[in-house]
């Protein structure tokens, strides 16, 4: 695993090695890539984000995470494929070369660790955080309820035993709070992606509330070319829409706060899925999940990249 | 590690806003340990619900009963999972 030609990314991996993978990708690639800690999760293992850059100071930036919830694990699996295609098409691929050139990418690719760890060793159906409940016999937060954006509304739950659990308060959750911090300080995001499992969308805010948000033509047009761009390679076929006319009301997600601080470019996948496996992708349906999302994913980059704002 | 074994995901298809209510009451009875992979919201998304063993018997009566149509999208949960952890295995070892 040490050589990162022999790692392989159709494959289900630990977190260690993943985290030693980033160690490989980061050598491979020295002036491209860096590993930046931003921050400990609640059982105290670091968190990491994979910063694509070729120089400047807090260059316009976008935002990627994977693996928010622990048990979609080809989120993360995909994210670890993206990581390496996007290092290695700098300076052959035009367009990721263009991007790199003006922007800087920043990939979570397990944004929940301790989840991740645990549907390892314990429990491979679970979802959330696992901070202690005070109160309850039940741990763990959803991670996707958590955030400042219509908190404790309707969506989510205010059961600790819920797998939608929002948690006592926006950003109680560390691994939230690391990624909002990151992103606050550095100030210059424009672009917010997480990559969550599965079931075939491509969303923009609002979850937390069925109005449509002020940009909602263009994010719905960005969409629809993106996916067309993904549907290309494989005929994969996905919905597009605002979360909650696509799927149903939900608040404290990510993506609505990234859209309420000023990131206008905030969207979510769900991943492919074959219809009969869910959450248990298996292996050799990786790579090509990947390759699709990386159309997609590079499509919205691409726009962003030539529409400043 | 938390065993599966028996417990079957369904794939249910809601055909009116009836089946969706209905789903929805299913889905707030926490009795029967349901885990939702995907939520009833429209008759446009499928709803894949993992129906632990025990409560098997009685989920698939409760569809049947209210005539929404479904079928059985993991047969076993353990058994796939089982693969999943050896491909995990067998590659951490290579």
């Amino acid at each position: 695993e040490r050589n990162a030609r022999s790692f392989n990314f159709g494959a289900y991996h630990t977190l260690d090695t993943i985290y030693s993978w980033m160690d490989t990708l980061v050598a491979a690639h020295p002036n491209l890539v860096s590993k930046v800690q931003i921050g400990t999760s609640y059982e105290n293992r670091p968190m990491y984000a994979l910063k694509f850059s070729t120089g400047g100071n807090k260059r316009p930036a976008i935002w990627i995470d994977a693996g928010i919830h622990a048990r979609e694990w080809v989120s993360t699996a995909s994210a670890v494929w993206m990581a390496d295609k996007m290092a290695t098409d700098y300076g052959v691929d035009p367009s990721v070369t263009s991007l790199l050139g003006q922007m800087d990418v920043y990939l979570s690719i397990v944004t929940n660790p301790d989840g991740y760890v645990y549907t390892h060793t314990s429990d491979r159906m679970w979802r959330k955080t696992r901070s202690v409940n005070t109160g309850s016999v039940c741990r763990g937060v959803d991670p996707n309820r958590n955030w400042d954006a219509g908190f404790g509304g309707p969506g989510a739950s205010k059961n600790p035993c819920s797998d939608s659990y929002h948690g006592p308060h926006a950003h109680s959750e560390i691994e939230v709070k690391n990624v909002v911090d990151l992103v606050q300080s550095h100030g210059n995001f424009k672009a917010f992606i997480s990559v969550h499992a599965y079931s075939q969308l491509l969303m923009y805010p609002y979850g937390y509330s069925c109005t449509s948000v002020p940009h909602q033509a263009e994010l719905d047009s960005v969409g629809r070319s993106a996916v067309q761009a993904l549907s290309s390679l494989y005929g994969t076929s996905y919905k597009v829409g605002s979360i909650c006319k696509i799927i149903y009301q939900a608040s404290g997600g990510s993506i609505d706060w990234s859209y309420d601080i000023g990131i206008k470019y905030s969207f979510a996948f769900e991943l492919r899925d074959t219809g009969r496996y869910g959450f248990l992708l298996p292996a050799n349906q990786i790579i090509p999940t990947a390759s699709e999302t990386w159309l997609g994913l590079k499509h919205i980059m691409e726009y962003v990249r030539d529409h400043p704002y | 590690h938390k065993l599966f074994i028996g417990d079957q995901v369904l794939r249910i298809n809601a055909e009116s806003e009836e089946h969706i209510q209905l789903l929805k009451e299913l889905e707030d009875d926490e009795g029967w340990e349901l885990d939702f992979w995907t939520h009833p919201a429209s008759t446009d998304l499928p709803v894949d619900i993992h129906v632990p063993f025990a409560s098997l018997h009685a989920v698939k009566n409760f569809l049947q009963a209210h005539k929404i149509p479904f079928h059985v999208m993991i047969n076993n949960l353990q058994e796939l999972l089982d693969e999943e952890q050896e491909g995990v295995e067998l590659n951490a070892m290579q």
